[in-house]
């Protein structure tokens, strides 16, 4: 069995300023994944290792580079799925945490739970040693700038986000 | 939002899914990312997706598990993923993308979008895109 990694950053608009970044976030993020698959490494540690590498990327919307909420502030999802048992994991509308996915891995290995929220998720990541960061340390000067172009009544956010057509 | 699926050596499957979500959301909005079968799923039995697009459409037709299902039924992973996007796209109006992978390696990055970054390795070849159409390769 060869095995194999694929990665994806958002369906939607890339500009074209950011269209390199996010070409080369995905590829960087894929060879991290795919050594330790070469290295005998599991799935599920390549598909983690992958993603926390583009949540600490700013160039996509997820971790460091989340789009922000309508009141500015970041609250992030995630969900990891292991295909040998389909134990799963997931967090939501998760702040102050720099890795959600790496989160949502503790909720599938620790818990019997399919998925912790807000607050609640903030005091598992706690109860687990998670260090949490600032929000400050999330929001990007884009992201600030998105979200202030899309505060009047007449902004369409998700037209601004996924483009007009396919 | 970004996302991943893989397959060991062993033949096992696996997805993990990320974001921030939507653009001015409201407050304690939640998308399709940490819902099973929307923004994720994965099954030895099948294969492993992993989405992106417009969380309300994507959790309406359950996108994931829906390219798992058209698996079931015997489609390629690029089919499956294919004629899910686009049934999405026909039955709520809805635009995003998947990424998709079979126990046997085989693979799609679909989206029915303008755009979605995605990159594959297999076999010591890096495969990458953005736009429709483009497919990329270099050696690892």
């Amino acid at each position: 069995m060869l095995p194999l990694v694929v990665v994806h950053g958002g369906a939607g608009h890339v500009p074209k300023e950011r269209s390199e970044n996010s070409a080369m976030g995905v590829c960087s993020a894929t060879q991290a994944a795919y050594r330790i698959l070469q290295d005998g490494g599991s799935s599920m540690d390549a598909v983690v290792e992958a993603v926390t590498r583009l949540e600490n990327n700013p160039f996509f919307n997820a971790g460091c580079g989340s789009v922000l909420n309508v009141k500015g502030d970041v609250e992030m999802d995630a969900i990891v799925m292991d295909g040998r048992t389909l134990a799963s994991g997931a967090v939501s509308a998760v702040r102050n945490i720099a890795n959600p996915v790496q989160l949502a891995r503790l909720v599938m290995d620790k818990t019997s739970h399919a998925c912790l929220t807000a607050e609640g998720a903030s005091q598992f990541a706690r109860s687990m040693g998670v260090v949490e960061v600032p929000q400050e340390s999330l929001i990007t000067e884009y992201a600030r700038m998105r979200w202030r172009n899309n505060l009047e009544p007449s902004a369409n956010p998700v037209e601004c986000q996924m483009g007009k057509m396919g | 939002t970004v996302g991943a699926v893989a397959v060991d050596a062993e033949g096992n499957v696996a997805c993990a899914t990320s974001t921030g979500g939507m653009l001015n959301k409201m407050e304690g909005r939640v998308g399709d990312t940490p819902c099973i079968g929307s923004g994720g799923y994965a099954d030895n039995l099948s294969g492993a997706v992993s989405t992106t697009g417009y969380g309300e459409d994507i959790m309406k037709v359950t996108l994931a598990r829906l390219v798992l299902f058209h698996m079931e039924q015997g489609q390629s992973a690029e089919a499956a993923s294919d004629v899910s996007l686009a049934y999405m796209k026909s039955r709520v109006g809805g635009l995003g993308g998947v990424v998709t992978v079979d126990p046997r390696g085989n693979w799609a990055a679909c989206f029915s979008s303008r755009q979605m970054s995605w990159a594959a390795a297999q076999g010591g070849t890096l495969h990458h895109g953005l736009y429709a159409g483009e497919h990329f390769t270099q050696n690892i």
